[in-house]
């Protein structure tokens, strides 16, 4: 049995620009 | 940094509505499964690059540039408990603001979590490199 592995990307939709 | 690299099957994509969440990919997994099972046409044999710049997707056979995400537009990656073999990720359309969900099959389960592990350190990397920037 496994359970679901997941990540959110802190950096999604930042620009080095900000 | 320089980039892992890894041998899987492109299953397909799917649009979806939000940028992450386990429901949501679970659900945009099974849809390009069942999609894909329906197809009679055989899987492409892709070649997934992943580094803190994003995933590089070439073809293994031609070697020909399938698509370059950088990890700005990526929001999510997953491999999900029941399509074990599967990793999937979440990111916006290179031509506009939707949210794809693109689908991977790979040999084992190990080889599905080991990428999902790989794209969850890039993310990291990536926010130490990015706050280094700020």
């Amino acid at each position: 049995n496994t359970n679901t592995i997941h990540f959110d990307n802190p950096v999604y939709q930042k620009t080095t620009e900000d | 940094l320089e980039g892992m690299v890894f041998n899987v099957k492109y299953l397909g994509m799917t649009l979806v509505g939000q940028p992450k969440g386990e429901d949501m990919a679970s659900a945009a997994i099974r849809r390009i499964v069942a999609m894909a099972r329906a197809s009679a046409k055989k899987f492409r044999k892709v070649t997934l690059t992943v580094s803190p710049k994003g995933i590089i997707i070439t073809d293994t056979e031609t070697t020909d540039l399938i698509e370059n995400v950088s990890i700005y537009r990526i929001s999510y990656c997953t491999a999900d408990k029941t399509q074990d073999k599967v990793f999937a990720y979440v990111s916006q359309s290179q031509f506009n603001e939707t949210l794809e969900c693109h689908a991977f099959l790979c040999q084992k389960k190990k080889i599905a979590q080991a990428v999902t592990l790989t794209v969850a350190q890039a993310f990291k990397v990536a926010l130490d490199l990015w706050e280094i920037a700020q």
